[in-house]
């Protein structure tokens, strides 16, 4: 049975993708068979693994709305262990269609369940909505991370989110925890960051992981090459912070 | 008759709230009487300028499902000349009412007609999303700005904003047109910022704005004192860029 690890926050822009692309290429470098499934329309997790969107046959539009088997779609990445269930615009579409099918909540997680036990962990990377493609995933998932970018803004938004969490625990999905919140786009030399890491630490506590993601453009430079950063650029400061996070992810489980 | 213009990209965290307030502020000083209208549930642009959004009385919420005037819900900001309809969590429901309601499109567009006289500029901020909300703005806007991240995954998403817009165009507002789009968080010292920049110039050519915004700390620090970067550092970079980006949209009138 796979660990199925949500990547959760409505705000825009805070790293989700390149956390759920570098977290799970930093698992699967640890012996560990990986799913990323990429539940946003922008498809920015299948473009940054180095698929092609536009050349794609089957999405997961096809294994919410019509059906298909998930391993006809399911694809490897170029890295080891790493594989992709892609999605391109497609989806936009499927939040409207999803609306007035039965259990429409649930339809990501009844057909995860067709490769639940091909995987060591399954990762969902979702779109910066709280709409009905977020909802799959928080019922599909049993974990989530939640990437917190170290700005102001980041921290409007916790308590909303906070909210369809526990929405989705008493309706949807009563087993869904919160495996720990991870910093991003840390950097060092304003005080801003470190005002907004402090904060963080108080409202969420030990549910704060200890490694904090920096920004370093490497990270925003290895999507244009298909590539997570563990293989882009090992040496870099990106590369060796998500390394770190994925070893705290297992040690967490 | 007020010009009223929808900030607009589905990609999260591009600098659209970020542009919404210091373009709104940057021409509020130029002897202009600017209304900010925030459409997006997170409310950014509403503590970006100063308010409190718990301590709202009433909120946009109000005028799209309640039909409450908007003289009675419109504030001041700190900052001369600038006004803004204020948003809060309460909206996140909007959307899922919208779905059931005669027009659903076009309420806030309706809505606007009372207040047209009384403003030069209307400026929308929008959710990263292209659900009702920001279709709502859409319709109520005669034209668009959209903010662009000089990062990989900015170019991903332009296919679908313009296919959207092209929907609205034919099916809700004929009279919505591309004013231009503005790159923002440009950061010199990368090869990935100038590649990002040449590109999207190749794609939109003169609907590209001169100014581009450069990636400035004091933009990220304004909001957590509630003010525009024009009265929160007026010398920073931040501030000249946007003051440069106000003339331009004038003269592009
Ligand atoms: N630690 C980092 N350092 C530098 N750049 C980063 C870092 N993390 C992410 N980025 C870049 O910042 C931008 C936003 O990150 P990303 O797209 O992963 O966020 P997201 O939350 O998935 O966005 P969306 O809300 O649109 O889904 C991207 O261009 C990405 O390459
Ligand atoms: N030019 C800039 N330089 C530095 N930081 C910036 C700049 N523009 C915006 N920011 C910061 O980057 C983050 C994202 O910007 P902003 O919130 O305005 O984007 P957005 O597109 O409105 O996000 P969302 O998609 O969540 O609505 C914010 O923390 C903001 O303060
Ligand atoms: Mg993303
Ligand atoms: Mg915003």
């Amino acid at each position: 049975m796979a660990k199925k690890i949500a990547i959760v926050n409505q705000k825009g822009g805070v790293g989700k993708s390149t956390t759920a692309i570098n977290l799970g290429a930093g698992i699967s470098d640890l012996e560990k068979k990986v799913l990323l499934v990429d539940v946003d329309p922008q498809g920015n997790a299948t473009s940054g693994v180095g698929l092609e969107k536009s050349e794609l046959k089957h999405s997961i539009y096809d294994a919410l709305i019509n059906d298909k088997p998930l391993i006809d779609i399911i694809q490897p990445t170029g890295h080891n262990n790493f594989f992709i269930l892609p999605a391109n615009i497609d989806l936009a579409g499927a939040e409207i269609e999803l609306v007035s099918l039965m259990s429409r909540e649930s339809r990501l997680k009844n057909r995860i369940k067709e490769v639940d036990s091909d995987y060591d962990y399954i990762f969902f990377d979702c779109p910066p909505s709280l709409g009905l493609l977020t909802l799959n995933a928080l019922t599909a998932a049993d974990q989530l991370v939640v990437p917190i970018q170290c700005e102001y803004y980041a921290l409007e938004g916790l308590g909303q989110l906070m909210q369809t969490i526990e929405l989705v625990q008493s309706n949807l999905n009563p087993a869904l925890r919160l495996l720990g919140v991870v910093l991003t786009m840390n950097d060092v030399r304003t005080n801003l960051s470190s005002q907004v890491i402090e904060e963080v630490k108080k409202y969420f506590g030990k549910d704060v992981f200890n490694t904090i993601i920096p920004r370093n453009v490497r990270l925003s430079e290895a999507p244009s090459f298909g590539e997570p950063i563990v293989s882009y650029d090992p040496k870099s400061r990106g590369a060796k912070a998500y390394k770190e996070l994925a070893k705290e992810v297992i040690e967490r489980e």
